[in-house]
Order: C-alpha cells, then structure tokens, then sequence
C-alpha cells in the first residue's frame, strides 16, 4: 500500500458517497446517466468475484463490499425509488458499443486465460470506458449540477492517482501490470476534457455548462 | 507475464 493507491481509493470511495447523497438529499437523480451507473456495477460484480475465492485483507474485502453495496443502491435509487426523476431522454448512448469491443478484447489480451482473470481483464477495460455514457449525456444536456461535478472529479482523481500508484510500486517493487496501465491511462485521458472545465469553471464558482 | 495469484488492487 502506498499514499497514491490509498488516496486514490478513497477519492474513489469519495465518489460514490457524493453520489449517493446528492441523489439521496436531492431526492433527484437528475442529470445522472443510469447506463454509466449499471456499467460501474458489472465492473465491480466481475472485478470482486475472488471476494468468494480469496482474502487479501480486511481493507480489500471491506473496500470491496462497501463499492458493491454502493454501486447496486445508487442503482436502486435511479431505477426504482427516484425512477420519476431519471432523465432517460438523454441518457441515449448506446452501451453495447462499449461491452462487444470490451468484451472481446478481454478474451484476446489477458493474462491468464481463466474465468476469473477474464472477468477481471473484462472489469478493467470496461472500468475505463465506463464513464462515457455520463459525459456524453453532460455534453447532450449541456450543463450538469455543481454536485455532479464533484462527483465527477473525484472519479476521475482515483484513477489519476492511480496511475502514480503504479509508478510508484514499479519503482520501489519492481511491479506492474500492463493491462491496468493502458486501461487507467485510457480512462484519465477520458476526463481531461471535463477536468479542464471543472478547474477554470467550477473551482471558480461558475456552473458547469457546455457551450450548446 | 505472470498471471499473479489474484490481484491486490481495489
């Protein structure tokens, strides 16, 4: 464990709280993508599979239930309890674009030709495109709320810091593994764009809107 | 590369 991977999991950790509040508090789950959301639950349902095979730590397996238990409650508040306020107009991006390519690509590049690990290469390249579904319903709506900003920026701050992370264990482990490299490079890149927005606009009190 | 025994990361 480093600095990098555990404020990395925590801005993550950060994420999924905000999200929850903010629909919880809002009692809205306006300007959420709903598709992003079920993404991020697959990712987290084949990436914690070995929560059944094998115990790392308290930290991990409690990590691991906790982002679980998150990701299929924010679920429940955007399909079922705050169903009245899911923005499906403008949730429209076609997932099935993203869970072919990555669906393939994990049986072709992996590490280990095995149910679990094919799960989990699945998770990793899946994770990185995840967030498309949200930001492309943000660029379609043109705006999205302060909070869901922060939300955003934390998500993509964890995998950021992530990438630190493994230099950092490169360097002082001799660790690495190519696979969530390329794939966590892949899904900073993604926010870039929103990044830029978040640090001139919204650090500076503007709201967050897209020129239409 | 090796397939390491399962990952450690989150």
């Amino acid at each position: 464990m480093n600095v990098f991977r555990l404020t990395g999991d925590l801005s993550h950790l950060a994420a999924i709280i905000i999200l929850l509040l903010k629909i919880w508090k809002t009692r809205s789950c306006a300007g959420i993508s709903g598709k992003s959301q079920i993404l991020f639950a697959v990712v987290f349902t084949s990436r914690y599979l070995d929560l059944l095979t094998s115990f790392i730590s308290l930290y991990n397996t409690s990590m691991k239930v906790i982002y679980i238990g998150c990701a299929y409650a924010t679920l429940y508040f955007v399909y079922m309890k705050f169903k009245a306020t899911y923005d499906g107009n403008h949730d429209t991006f076609r997932v099935e674009f993203l869970l072919v390519p990555v669906g393939g690509l994990s049986f072709l590049v992996n590490h280990d030709f095995s149910p679990l690990e094919i799960l989990w290469t699945f998770s990793i390249y899946l994770e990185s495109v995840a967030i498309l579904p949200q930001l492309f319903m943000i660029s379609k709506t043109g705006e999205a709320e302060t909070i869901t900003t922060h939300y955003l920026f934390f998500l993509g701050l964890y995998r950021a810091l992530y990438l630190f992370n493994w230099i950092w264990r490169f360097y002082f482990e001799g660790f690495f593994d190519m696979i969530a490299i390329v794939a966590g490079l892949v899904q900073t890149i993604l926010y870039c764009d929103f990044f830029y927005l978040y640090i001139t606009k919204v650090l500076k009190g503007k709201k967050l809107s897209l020129p239409a | 590369l090796n397939a390491e025994v399962g990952h450690d990361e989150l």
